[in-house]
């Protein structure tokens, strides 16, 4: 066969030293024929996918030569937005967990890391404003916290790799582990007129409450480089709120009567006023759109529930129908597993299932395939993880005709064993081998 | 390839590609050019992702220390 001696890259825009945002291009062309072995892109981003589809292309006999066969291939993503979320509060992941699945992020193309840093569970986020936050509510404030230097080696590393990093700050429910480092940040719970000792939900009605989030919004706004944040807003449990007198006369002061969606508002309102201010766009949960709260036309309302309040693709209906951009989630929670091949519902879903015009649907610019920490740590996270996540990696990147389960399950299942020939502790999808794991054994 | 693009034509004739001698390149005309960190070093990434054969092993004290 005759020889290729390299790839030629060229890349029309500068870039090199920015950051990827919602907006960049990923697009790119890759040649390989008697004249050219050349790749194309308009952004270094389009250039990192198509390194990617390069890589995978090459492959070797069976006497160890490399070869690449004659390909044209024109790509560009269906979704802007393809993230992975990562819970690392309820178990603590080692940053080079983080880092490692940033790296088969970028084989399957993902482009966000949405990082849910904290949650009732820890507070492993050191923050330089308040590092008793930290000090008191991470599992161990030697080993299981994220310094400032792990933040900006977790940054650098995804941009290196074509990848966001969205940092959620989930308020004003999740948020247990805020307590000890933060006192009086919580509302304090009652029984009757007695406190319990026990703590709800952020305190929505003193002022010290949002001059807290203004210092602490302040310096996340300046270590996270995006431009969006994610602020949750999910799950608010309102029993601690309703049980505490000073919050009952807030109440009443108000006039919201017994409507406790009406004080969640107030303060998400409050908050994402706070985080405007600080010119960063949000994502939130999608509560934040069922209890009506008033948010900026811009807000990416994240849709996380299968069934309630309505099902799923109602709720896209509902977001899109009101002109909200969406991000869909909720069939692609990756910690739920199943006994048997559970990668094909993944992968069938179709994320413009749901009725709408075409401008409702341009309003979904993707999706996350989601990882919550309960049953998952260092140990376990890349088998659940991976080929699984690439599911959804494909669905939000290929064109929406390529539904194919058996075509994917033949691909998929090669992917897995070059995932495993890179280092990649992949999970099988069904019975079979792979020739890489006889070759080094 | 995973995921699937949204074009490719592809064919049976190949060529061959010997590591010892291939090396990624900035075409003259590009905005990116040596010194670019991305590009810099995504070209070492697959170079070594391309001509090594790594295989998974449990991670290693020494890096779980690190």
């Amino acid at each position: 066969a005759p020889e290729k001696s390299s790839l030629v890259i060229l890349v029309s825009t500068p870039g090199c030293n920015e950051l990827p945002s919602l907006e960049s291009g990923e697009n790119y062309t890759l040649t390989i024929n008697d004249d050219h072995c050349f790749l194309l892109s308009e952004t270094v981003w389009g250039a990192l996918r198509g390194l990617e589809t390069f890589s995978q292309l090459v492959w070797r006999s069976p006497e160890g030569t490399f070869f690449i066969n004659k390909t044209e291939i024109e790509d560009f993503p269906r979704f802007p937005h393809r993230g992975l979320l990562l819970d690392t509060s309820r178990h603590y992941l080692p940053l080079t967990s983080i880092l490692d699945t940033l790296d088969v992020m970028a084989y399957n193309k993902f482009n966000v890391f949405h990082w849910h840093l904290v949650d009732d569970s820890s507070f492993p986020y050191d923050s330089f404003t308040f590092p008793e936050l930290t000090r008191k509510g991470s599992y161990d404030p030697a080993t299981h916290i994220y310094t400032a230097q792990d933040v900006k080696e977790v940054i650098e590393y995804a941009r290196l790799r074509g990848i966001r990093v969205l940092a959620e700050f989930d308020t004003p429910g999740h948020t247990l582990s805020w307590g000890p480092g933060a006192p009086g940040l919580l509302t304090p719970c009652y029984s009757g007129s007695h406190p319990t000792g026990t703590f709800g939900p952020v305190n929505p009605i003193l002022n010290s409450t949002y001059e807290f989030m203004s210092a602490f919004f302040l310096e996340v706004s300046s270590v996270f480089p995006d431009f969006y944040l994610h602020l949750g807003g999910d799950e608010v449990d309102f029993t601690c709120w309703k049980s505490n007198p000073d919050i009952q006369s807030f109440m009443k002061k108000q006039g919201f009567g017994n409507d406790f969606k009406q004080l969640e508002s107030f303060y998400v309102q409050t908050l994402l006023n706070i985080v405007s201010a600080y010119d960063k766009g949000y994502v939130v949960w999608q509560e934040v759109f069922d209890n009506k709260v008033k948010v900026r036309p811009d807000t990416i309302i994240q849709v996380w529930r299968e069934e309630t309040p309505v099902r799923y693709t109602k709720e896209m209906e509902l977001i899109t129908g009101a002109g909200f951009r969406a991000l869909l989630s909720a069939p692609w929670y990756l910690n739920h597993i199943a006994y048997g091949p559970d990668w094909r519902e993944v992968y069938m879903v179709e994320p413009l299932d749901f009725k709408g015009s075409p401008q409702q649907k341009a309003l979904v610019i993707g999706g996350e395939a989601c990882m919550w920490g309960e049953y998952v740590d260092s140990t376990n996270l890349a088998p659940r993880l991976w080929p699984r996540a690439g599911a959804v990696a494909e669905r939000l990147w290929s064109s929406e005709l390529v539904t194919s389960v058996d075509f994917a399950f033949k691909r998929l299942t090669r992917f897995r064993c070059e995932l495993l020939r890179r280092g990649v502790q992949a999970q099988p999808l069904s019975v079979g081998y792979c020739e890489q794991e006889f070759e080094e054994t | 390839l995973w995921p699937w693009p949204q074009y490719i034509q592809t064919s049976e004739s190949h060529y061959a590609i010997f590591p010892y001698n291939f090396q990624f390149r900035y075409h003259a005309s590009s905005a990116a050019q040596p010194g670019c960190s991305v590009l810099d070093e995504a070209f070492q990434r697959y170079r070594d992702l391309l001509f090594s054969s790594s295989w998974w092993q449990p991670p290693e004290r020494t890096r779980k220390q690190h």
